[in-house]
């Protein structure tokens, strides 16, 4: 599938 | 990335926070999840063994290879929250 478009998702914890 | 240079670290729970933000994971351009930022006072910061840039193989055993971003970070988060361990093991890679 084509990559998405979250490319840059960043995720703090 | 070859096996010379991964390590294993333990961060032991010693902090509210873990302190650390991820990006990537499979369908990006950064196929694993790559450790962007580590917070002071944080227990990856407290640990002093995670870096930024380094990528996150495994989470307590459990490999990350193929997982999409949210779901890498649902198991982070998981292994973090869960009080039937007092710490988090991560099998980090240092991309050369």
């Amino acid at each position: 599938s084509p990559p998405k478009d979250y490319e840059d998702e960043v995720t703090f914890f | 990335i070859s096996a010379l240079n991964t390590a294993l670290v333990r961060v032991v729970k010693n902090s509210n926070t873990l302190g650390i933000a991820i990006e990537g994971g499979a369908n990006t351009r950064q196929p694993l999840p790559r450790i962007v930022t580590i917070q002071k006072g944080g227990s990856a910061h407290n640990c002093g063994q995670l870096k930024v840039g380094q990528v996150i193989l495994e989470v307590n055993g459990i490999s990350l290879r193929g997982q999409e971003h949210e779901e890498a970070a649902r198991i982070i988060a998981e292994a973090f929250k869960t009080k039937e361990k007092d710490h988090i093991d991560f099998l980090v890679a240092e991309l050369g």
